[in-house]
């Protein structure tokens, strides 16, 4: 099964 | 203090009707720019971000900046008291624990008040910067919500992928697969029928359908979304608020490990 990402993986905590 | 007027109040009924399954609490953020939220879903795969913007409210008055963390059951509860006729203002005062949504109805001749307790909430703001998606997919929305729902009757994840030729949405399932493509088709009668794909170069990403069916939810807000992918990257799914600013929905892909 494919591993689902999450937000953080992409953008940053502001 | 802060005070919004909105004349088309079905407009905030139906943008809490987009997100509150979506998100539990979230905070609303007000400047002189205009209302806005940010808010991840509990699993912090999907993202919702809205702005309303000054311009689209009949009356805007933000004295300074102000977080409002409300429970968006809550306020939907509220928001459903008001007609879809209804003109809806939003009062706070700088530093109050409460808001107050006043629902006005068409001829003034029924005024309601509805306090609603605010909530402390931790800000995770993400910072995401402006994009060239490799693929851009316009098309009405409620062609896209049928699609997804199709889907999600046969599989759990939907395969995007966007190229020249067109678009094509497959999944897989127990009892079977199925695949749906759209073709570019702009020969039609009103321009919010239409379905345009811009394509940088091709874009395949698999995604939750769980997540898609519920931003589908925005459907009401606009005849048109648009899905603007890039290779590794969150997808956009976006429903503009007619002159008021736009409602988006990141979500992360599935990626084979």
């Amino acid at each position: 099964h494919p591993n689902q990402l999450t937000m953080s993986k992409f953008f940053d905590y502001t | 203090m802060l005070e919004l007027r909105l004349l088309q109040g079905s407009l905030l009924k139906k943008v809490l009707e987009a997100i509150k399954d979506l998100v539990t609490d979230a905070n609303f953020d007000c400047s002189a720019t205009g209302f806005s939220l940010q808010a991840m879903d509990s699993s912090h795969v999907a993202l919702v971000a809205l702005l309303l913007r000054a311009e689209g409210f009949e009356h805007y008055r933000c004295d300074r900046n102000l977080s409002m963390g409300m429970n968006l059951n809550n306020m939907s509860k509220m928001l459903k008291c008001a007609g879809n006729d209804d003109i809806i203002t939003i009062k706070a005062d700088d530093g109050g624990d409460t808001v107050t949504f006043m629902f006005e109805s068409p001829n003034q001749d029924k005024i309601s008040d509805f306090e609603m307790k605010l909530m402390d909430i931790d800000s995770e703001h993400l910072g995401i910067p402006e994009t060239e998606y490799e693929a851009i997919i316009r098309m009405p929305s409620q062609e896209f919500a049928r699609i997804c729902r199709d889907l999600s009757t046969i599989g759990d994840t939907v395969v995007i992928s966007a190229s020249k030729e067109g678009v094509k949405f497959s999944t897989k399932g127990d009892i079977g697969s199925a695949n749906v493509v759209c073709r570019q088709n702009t020969s039609v009668d009103k321009p919010e029928d239409a379905t345009v794909i811009e394509i940088q170069q091709p874009v395949s990403l698999t995604f939750a359908l769980r997540y898609m069916n519920s931003f589908t939810k925005a459907t009401p807000l606009s005849n048109t979304v648009t899905v603007s992918m890039s290779n590794e990257l969150p997808v956009v799914v976006e429903y503009k608020i007619a002159e008021m600013g736009y409602i988006r929905f990141y979500l992360a892909p599935k990626i084979e490990e």
